[in-house]
């Protein structure tokens, strides 16, 4: 759930809040623990010129500058995460087994271009 | 949801949203193990993820298999045979390619004091390799022997040798020991241990495919 932003949101590309609750995706009755969990996701814009906290590739630098000579052929880099972390999920399996799993890339902790 | 869920459900190992129908309760050892890592200051000091330091064992993947097995009759009682038990433990919840890396058989008692053998009596446990349907494997040492001289209301036995940490071949479903519990010295008396016997578990840690093929992004 996304929360409704508070005043005008920042254009540019950063980690935006994002709480997943298993039981939202109804998945509450197979997993133990956490009950939802802070997961985030990257949104806004990489404009030229590309500022230097956009934690940006040399690629999307050129992108950004072709885009804007050429702004209907060219479309502006993404924003996508570059640094994630990992959670523990505690559930059920198939076979009523008690699992506790680490998953990697669970959670946004860095945006960039 | 639909496919998406699938797919979503596959990337985290399942191959169908689980529906719990006897949710056996949480090991203390998890809870332990899920709470340290939640209030590890993220992310620099997150543990490393292809190791449970709780058991200073590399893995990803920790599980704790219910015992199905079944109480099996006595036979020739050797000695004071009080407990002859089928453990059997599914394993097919394991994915082609995980390694065990620990394997630990826990044992549960009723009695929360502790309740030994009569007095002067030991009581002796052994474990032995079996097959599916509870026959021990003809001519096969014990896979563990001990002497108790008091009875705990759980016993943790290490099992590693029996899983003897390859990958666990596709079709090796499943894990049979029989236990053997008997009481031997002083003179006779109700073996104590048979009906204070709870129930047994399995704990299991494996290192999955991502681990052992290093950080596949998906």
């Amino acid at each position: 759930s996304a929360p409704s932003p508070a005043g005008t949101p920042s254009p540019l590309c950063k980690p935006r809040r994002l709480y997943i609750s298993f039981s939202d995706v109804g998945w509450e009755n197979w997993i133990i623990a956490p009950q939802g969990y802070l997961a985030n996701y990257c949104g806004g814009e990489c404009p030229f010129p590309l500022a230097a906290e956009l934690n940006s590739t040399n690629h999307a630098v050129l992108q950004t500058m072709v885009h804007s000579l050429d702004p209907q052929g060219t479309p502006q880099p993404c924003c996508v995460p570059v640094r994630l972390s990992p959670i523990s999920i505690l559930y059920y399996d198939n076979s009523d087994n008690v699992v506790l799993r680490h998953y990697e890339d669970m959670v946004v902790d860095e945006c960039g271009c | 949801l639909g496919p998406q869920e699938t797919s979503l459900l596959r990337s985290l190992g399942l191959s169908a949203k689980p529906s719990p129908r006897s949710p056996a309760p949480v090991p203390p050892v998890l809870w332990r193990i899920f709470h340290k890592r939640r209030t590890l200051p993220r992310p620099e000091a997150a543990p490393e993820p292809c190791r449970v330091e709780e058991f200073n064992v590399p893995g990803n993947i920790v599980r704790v298999f219910a015992d199905q097995g079944r109480f099996l009759p006595a036979g020739q009682p050797q000695g004071r045979l009080c407990l002859r038990k089928l453990l059997f433990f599914n394993l097919s919840a394991l994915e082609e390619g995980e390694r065990p890396t620990l394997a630990q058989l826990e044992l549960r008692f009723q009695h929360s004091s502790y309740h030994g053998p009569s007095p002067g009596r030991v009581l002796e446990l052994r474990l032995y390799r079996a097959s599916p349907r509870g026959l021990p494997q003809p001519g096969r040492a014990p896979l563990l022997e001990r002497s108790l001289v008091q009875l705990r209301k759980s016993l943790v036995f290490e099992l590693s040798a029996a899983l003897s940490g390859r990958a666990v071949p596709p079709g090796r479903d499943s894990l049979a020991l029989v236990l053997e519990m008997s009481e031997s010295g002083g003179p006779g008396g109700p073996c104590g241990s048979s009906d204070a016997f709870a129930a047994a578990s399995l704990l299991l840690v494996t290192l999955g495919r991502q681990c052992r093929a290093g950080r596949g992004r998906r």
